[in-house]
C-alpha cells in the first residue's frame, strides 16, 4: 500500500 | 474599516460548504485587492487556497490589511439564516475582534444582522512554487465528482494516469478493481461540457479518495474543474468561481514504500 505524504514534503513552510 | 457587499449570499454559502469539512477554522486575509485564504487540513496532507477578487463584489472597501480568524462552523450557522439570493454585507472595524454580517432581501423588506467573534489563529503558510505542470485536464466538475464518488466505493486510493490519449482513474480494493477512462472530447457544444488535456509528459499519481471527495464539495461553484499534475508533486484541483475568484485544493500524492 502506498503511504500518504504530507504537503511539507513538497512545499516549504514560510 | 473593512466592508464587502455581495449581491448573492448563496455564493459565500457554497464557498463555505466547499471548505468546512477540510478546515475547522481559517484566517481570511483582506486587502484592497480582495480576500485570500490559505490553510492546511489538520493532517497537513491537503491545502485550500482561495482568492476572492475585490472587483467581484458589488462594493469593496478595505482601508488597512486585516486578518480575520474565523471559526467556519460558526459562519456556516450564520449563513444558514439567509436565502441564496439575499444581498449580504460583511463589515469589520480596524483591529476589531468581531465581524458583522448583514443580510437584506432584494426588496429590502427584511434586514438582519449577526455579529461573530473573531479568533486569533496561528498562521502556517506554505510557499507554493510556480510550477509548469506536465498535464492539465479540464473536465466537467460533475463528472469528476461522479468518478471520485463511484470509485471510492472500491478502494481508499485513486490512481490518476494521464496520457495524450486521455485520462484514466483507477482503484482497487477487497471486492475488486475499477477503471474509468475519459478521452479528450472531439466535439462539444459548450466548452464546460468537454474534456481537454494539455500534456507535455505522461503522469501517473496516486491520491487518497477521501480528500478528493472533500474537494468535490466545491462542485456547485463551477461547471468545470481543472486538474494539474506533474510527477511526484501535489495535485491541484481548481474551481473557478464566476467573476469572483477561485478555490484551489492541493493534495500530496501517496508514494509506494
Amino acid at each position: 500500500t502506498p503511504i500518504q505524504n504530507e504537503l511539507a514534503e513538497f512545499f516549504a513552510l514560510i | 474599516m473593512f466592508e464587502a457587499r455581495l449581491l448573492k449570499s448563496g455564493q459565500l454559502k457554497k464557498i463555505l460548504e466547499a471548505i468546512k469539512e477540510l478546515l475547522k477554522e481559517a484566517t481570511f486575509d483582506c486587502s484592497d485587492s480582495g480576500i485570500q485564504l490559505q490553510a492546511m487540513d489538520d493532517a497537513h496532507v491537503s491545502l485550500v487556497s482561495m482568492c476572492l477578487k475585490s472587483t467581484g463584489f458589488d462594493k469593496f472597501r478595505c482601508d488597512r490589511n486585516l486578518s480575520m480568524g474565523i471559526n467556519l462552523e460558526s459562519m456556516v450557522k450564520i449563513m444558514k439564516c439567509c436565502s441564496n439570493d439575499d444581498i449580504m454585507t460583511i463589515k469589520a472595524q480596524d483591529n476589531a475582534d468581531t465581524l458583522t454580517i448583514m443580510f437584506e432581501t432584494k426588496n429590502q423588506e427584511k434586514m438582519s444582522d449577526y455579529e461573530m467573534k473573531l479568533m486569533n489563529l496561528d498562521q502556517e503558510h506554505l510557499g507554493i512554487p510556480e510550477t509548469n505542470y506536465s498535464c492539465i485536464i479540464k473536465m466537467p466538475s460533475s463528472e469528476f465528482a461522479r468518478i471520485c464518488r463511484d470509485l471510492s466505493q472500491f478502494g481508499d486510493s485513486l490512481v490518476i494516469a494521464c496520457t495524450k490519449e486521455g485520462v484514466k482513474f483507477s482503484t482497487s480494493g477487497d471486492i475488486g478493481s475499477a477503471n474509468v477512462k475519459l478521452s479528450q472530447t472531439s466535439t462539444f457544444d459548450k466548452e464546460e461540457e468537454g474534456v481537454t488535456i494539455e500534456m507535455t509528459q505522461a503522469v501517473c499519481l496516486t491520491f487518497a479518495c477521501r480528500y478528493l471527495n472533500l474537494f468535490c464539495k466545491a462542485t456547485p461553484l463551477s461547471t468545470q474543474v481543472i486538474l494539474s499534475m506533474s510527477g511526484d508533486v501535489p495535485l491541484v484541483v481548481e474551481y473557478q468561481i464566476e467573476e469572483l475568484g477561485c478555490i484551489r485544493y492541493y493534495l500530496a500524492p501517496k508514494i509506494e514504500e
